[in-house]
């Protein structure tokens, strides 16, 4: 991507300065990292392009590998709750279903059970019980309309009374932005904490890896309003690269823990720093 | 907001009369940021900015307005010329008039449907048929029957491929006379060769009067690209930008048309079906000058 033997000069820093910004980095973020490559390279001697490009490797993979983290699975009999947010469309519901499949595959945990706990959108119900009955879970849904909270209950109860080995709770896409909305997620996440007597095991947001900068602003919504336990960038697949987690990742200090890589139950894999890296330049 | 930006960093260049080219460039790298920010593409920020700079060199500058506001001025302009330029109405010539909804996973086109079909039912009067051809997302075409059902319009679904639901959809349309037929597709990434050419295949066959490219405000710096694929690949009448109600500044607004020169026709501003928009180019100036 950039021919060897070129010199470390403004023009060199410009052109890396393009790679980052086109691959969703911001401006800030990319500010940032120029500046620490500039003083790393003038501290250690580097002149040549492609040695260049290590130290810009390097760099990147240091502010990220502190962003990697494994799902928090209980092994203490209880069942493990995931409450999964995000925006409209970002991937939540498939998301699910990838992950009740990598339990399944990874950890052998065989029982299940999927909550309806998006009650709004036209057949999101019925799009998560085809998902239930392709990866063999249990769905737990009521009518369209009715209270999200009371169906995460619902299905708290049913998890805890049949020792489920994990309990994954859908939620309706909404715009970080929409007070009501966001309201409303919470009181999901107080009444299932007080029914569990604990903490949701992980809510994880749910981002689209097409999104640009507005992907700081969700992380850090969702996250003030449920305390976020991880992040899972879906849509990889794609030409975007998902450049803004180094933002999200450094600001908020949120571990990234999966990625989404197409549309099927085993598109999912782990996050992995020093791979995300290198497909990013 | 930029105004402000702007004339804080001007400050020390707080002469009255005609801006010097040093004010342009640091004012405009002050715009530069801020377009950057709004997650305009890199590339058409350097042309955009490259082109004001001459028009401002040569421009006729209000006495009245202080550097900063004149900057302001010129790149509020610009930016509403670029986007308004071609008109953004449907052009629905044919009869049947097919209306064929494009774009990538999950960045509106099934609500969009819908909401077009109550746009042009209500406001024109239009008999509105409406295609799921979308065969391979779980409960696609349910998700398409029900918004239908709210409606009241009837919804097409019958076919083993999309190629058959779309062409038994443009049947219907004919025998039943609708004026409209409104075709859903799967989400698909651009660069899914299979599935492009299967798009390809049902412009082809469908001869649509308008090919609508559906795309998220929040939609990054690839706006670019995937709006050039899909129109280098289909020919796009228009693009419909989704999701305004959030608080996404949507500079692959001006991306996507510098790009394709395709105009902008609709916005979503939220999920119920009343919430389309016709666009309008200088609200969405001041959305992504901040
Ligand atoms: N290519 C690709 N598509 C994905 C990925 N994850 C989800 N999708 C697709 O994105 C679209 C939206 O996915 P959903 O799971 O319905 O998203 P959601 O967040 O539940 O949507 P709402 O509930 O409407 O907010 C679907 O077409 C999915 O197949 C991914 O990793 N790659
Ligand atoms: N807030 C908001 N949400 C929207 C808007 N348009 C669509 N949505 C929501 O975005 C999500 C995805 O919408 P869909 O219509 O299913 O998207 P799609 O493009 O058909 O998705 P695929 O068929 O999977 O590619 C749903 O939750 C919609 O309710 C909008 O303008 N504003
Ligand atoms: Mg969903
Ligand atoms: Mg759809």
């Amino acid at each position: 991507v950039l021919q060897p033997g070129r010199r470390l000069d403004d023009a060199l820093l410009a052109q890396l300065e393009e790679i980052l910004i086109t691959a969703d980095v911001g401006v800030e973020a990319t500010t940032e990292i120029v500046q620490a490559l500039k003083a790393r390279a003038a501290a250690r001697g580097v002149q040549d392009s492609s040695a260049v490009m290590e130290l810009l490797k390097e760099i990147l993979k240091e502010r990220l590998r502190p962003a990697e983290g494994a799902l928090h699975l209980r092994s203490d009999g209880q069942p493990t709750v995931f409450l999964i947010l995000g925006v409209n469309g970002s991937g939540k519901t498939t998301t699910i279903a990838k992950l009740a499949q990598h339990l399944k595959d990874d950890f052998g945990k065989r029982k299940i059970i999927f909550a309806a706990g998006d009650t709004f959108r036209a057949a999101a119900v019925e799009q998560l019980g085809i998902w239930a009955e392709r990866v063999g879970a249990q769905l737990v849904h009521h009518k369209t309309g009715s209270d999200p909270s009371a169906v995460a209950f619902e299905a708290v109860e049913r998890a805890l009374r049949e020792g489920a080995d994990a309990l994954f709770i859908d939620t309706a896409g909404r715009l970080h932005t929409k007070h009501n909305l966001m309201e409303e997620l919470k009181k999901i996440n107080r009444v299932v904490e007080k029914r569990l007597g604990r903490a949701m095991d992980e809510r994880l947001l749910i981002l689209d890896g097409t999104t640009g900068q507005n992907a700081i602003s969700q992380a850090k919504l969702f996250h003030e309003a449920v305390s976020v336990t991880g992040i899972v960038v879906t849509k990889l697949d794609g030409t975007a690269k998902g450049g803004s987690i180094l933002q999200i990742a450094s600001a908020l200090k949120l571990p990234i823990k999966l990625i989404g890589v197409g549309e099927r139950a085993d598109d999912l894999r782990e996050f992995k720093a020093d791979e995300f890296v290198e497909a990013l330049l | 907001a930029l105004t402000e930006k702007l004339n804080s960093v001007l400050t020390q260049l707080r002469r009255r009369g005609a801006l010097t080219e040093r004010d342009l460039d640091e004012g405009l790298r002050q715009v530069r940021l801020v377009l950057l920010e709004a997650d305009v593409h890199y590339k058409v920020v350097k042309k955009f900015i490259d082109d004001v700079k001459q028009k401002a060199l040569g421009a006729q500058i209000l006495e009245s307005l202080t550097p900063g506001q004149q900057i302001v001025k010129i790149v509020r302009d610009e930016l509403v010329q670029i986007l308004g330029g071609t008109r953004a109405d449907l052009h629905l010539t044919q009869w049947p008039a097919v209306i064929l909804l494009v774009g990538l996973q999950g960045s509106g086109k099934t609500t969009m449907a819908g909401k077009l079909a109550k746009y042009l039912a209500e406001r024109e009067q239009k008999r509105v048929l409406l295609a799921a051809a979308d065969l391979q997302r779980p409960a696609a075409i349910e998700q398409l029957r029900q918004l239908g059902a709210k409606l009241g319009y009837p919804v097409y679904a019958q076919g083993r491929t999309p190629l058959e639901v779309a062409e038994g959809a443009l049947q219907e349309a004919r025998k039943s006379s609708f004026d409209v037929l409104v075709v859903d597709t799967a989400g698909r990434l651009h660069i899914d060769e299979e599935l492009m050419s299967e798009l390809q295949e049902m412009k082809q066959r469908l001869q649509p009067a308008e090919t609508l490219l559906v795309v998220d405000a929040m939609t990054g710096q690839e706006a670019v690209t995937i709006a050039q694929t899909f129109d280098q690949r289909l020919k796009l009448t228009g693009i419909i930008l989704t999701k305004l109600d959030g608080d996404a500044r949507g500079g692959a607004a001006l991306s996507m048309v510098t790009i394709t020169g395709r105009p902008i026709k609709f916005v979503g501003v939220g999920e119920k079906l009343e919430d389309l928009e016709v666009f309008h180019p200088d609200r969405m100036a001041e959305r992504i000058l901040g």
